[in-house]
């Protein structure tokens, strides 16, 4: 947080949109103001209500080189954004330069991503060193839809505001069966990481997983936290070292290790001690490739090789997953199978030979599951 | 004539990182000249930001801190006063 400055004194705040970029349509500028502060609401108290005329606590303006506040803007890419702590005035107000292009994709810089980083200046949170944070200086593109708060700006906004208290506490204890929980049963289910354990494959989806204990048991569900209380919830790649035991579980810039069954005490450690570049916040799929034996990561479009004798990441890369894994260009989810590697993107699920270098089979996500 | 000055150049790169210091880390100007006893106020702000960013912390303009310096980012300095 910024040093003595203890956030709004009140939790009933508003905003005002003062001009609009030429670059996007004005509803969408909207949507993603209204976006970027919902990021902000759902985890405190704090509600925000659009004005029109008036002054509002964050006035939200779009401009370019000097205006007048101290802080010109610097032309295309460079500074993006800024915004200024909690206070009257100019306090609370957030600026947009208009020299970048703006987009609600990924074409350009995305305002919603750029909006909800700003407003967490505006609500007293300064820069975090978290390369997986929200607050963490330099952008970052996230699929909006995808987008979840890191645990580090929760953290963060909740020693200024508190949480959210929820409209009715749960009178009884969390189960994964409740009616919110995702079931693998829906044609359409997707997951956020998948791994095997031991002979077994393990599904990761939200704050539960799907243990698939062999070929012809019923899938059993359970909580992240009701097996592995330090393992966070919404895992984000996962692949097991069979050789060491080992499953690796990623989510943002940390990486947690269950050794047999346990996590390990010092997790969690940092993907950048892997040797990821600090461009990297978070890896999208993981896989340890027999065939080749080599540890494959995903990250967008892109991927990296690991070699686990040596420790190190393999020089030469990153490179386009395109270019060893003809047919695929984003993997979200992986895990090794019987010689085979299995690749998830969307509501697709690939069979691929690491031998052939090829895409043998297409299965639907939930293939492997007995529900 | 090149948009930007090439990258990779070692003045490109100590000019870069000098505009970025003062931006971000209130580097304050004439630090080339302004060296007394001690660590230069140019590397100790290296330092600082490497530190900041957790990236590696050498005081030199290495390559990782040099990509990370090109990415573009949000305005509000890291350090030094707030008006």
């Amino acid at each position: 947080i910024f040093p003595g400055n203890k956030g709004w004194n009140k939790k009933e705040l508003t905003y005002r949109i003062l001009n609009y970029t030429p670059d996007m349509l004005q509803s969408e500028v909207d949507y993603a103001i209204q976006r970027a502060f919902k990021v902000w609401s759902d985890v405190t108290p704090l509600t925000f209500t659009r004005i029109y005329s008036g002054v509002s606590d964050i006035e939200i303006s779009f401009a370019a080189q000097v205006h007048n506040d101290y802080y010109p803007f610097d032309g295309p890419h460079g500074t993006l954004a800024h915004a200024f702590a909690p206070s009257s005035g100019i306090g609370g107000d957030a600026h947009f330069d208009e020299d970048e292009t703006w987009t609600s994709g990924s074409n350009g810089y995305n305002l919603f991503i750029v909006a909800a980083h700003e407003f967490g200046h505006s609500l007293g949170l300064f820069h975090s060193s978290d390369p997986s944070a929200l607050m963490y200086p330099t952008y970052h593109f996230t699929e909006p839809s995808e987008f979840r708060l890191p645990e580090d700006d929760v953290n963060g906004i909740q020693s200024l505001y508190g949480a959210r208290t929820a409209p009715e506490e749960p009178t009884v204890p969390e189960k994964p069966n409740d009616p919110s929980t995702p079931s693998t049963c829906l044609p359409n289910i997707t997951f956020d990481a998948v791994t095997t354990l031991r002979g077994e494959i393990i599904f990761f989806k939200e704050k539960t997983f799907w243990r698939q204990i062999s070929q012809n048991s019923e899938v059993e569900q359970h909580l992240i936290s009701t097996f592995w209380p330090t393992l966070p919830n919404h895992i984000q790649a996962a692949y097991e070292f069979q050789d060491r035991d080992q499953v690796l579980a990623f989510k943002g810039a940390k990486y947690w290790v269950i050794s047999g069954y346990e996590v390990t005490e010092d997790s969690p450690k940092s993907i950048y001690d892997l040797g990821f570049p600090r461009t990297v916040r978070k890896v999208d799929a993981a896989v340890y490739d027999d065939n080749s034996r080599k540890t494959y990561f995903f990250v967008n479009d892109n991927y990296w090789s690991y070699d686990e004798q040596k420790q190190s990441m393999d020089s030469g890369f990153p490179k386009k997953i395109v270019d060893r894994f003809p047919g695929l260009t984003k993997i979200r989810a992986a895990f090794q199978k019987d010689g085979f590697l299995y690749f998830f993107d969307g509501h697709h699920q690939y069979e691929f030979s690491s031998a052939k270098r090829r895409v043998t089979r297409l299965l639907k996500n939930n293939s492997w599951i007995k529900c | 004539f090149p948009a930007e000055p090439p990258r990779g150049n070692e003045e490109n790169d100590a000019k870069f990182a000098e505009e970025y210091l003062k931006r971000y880390y209130n580097l304050q100007n004439n630090v080339r000249q302004s060296r007394k006893k001690g660590e230069n106020p140019l590397t100790l702000k290296i330092k600082e930001m490497q530190q900041f960013l957790g990236l590696k912390v050498t005081g030199k303009l290495d390559s990782e801190t040099m990509e990370v310096m090109h990415q573009p980012r949000c305005g509000f300095v890291d350090a030094g006063e707030f008006n």
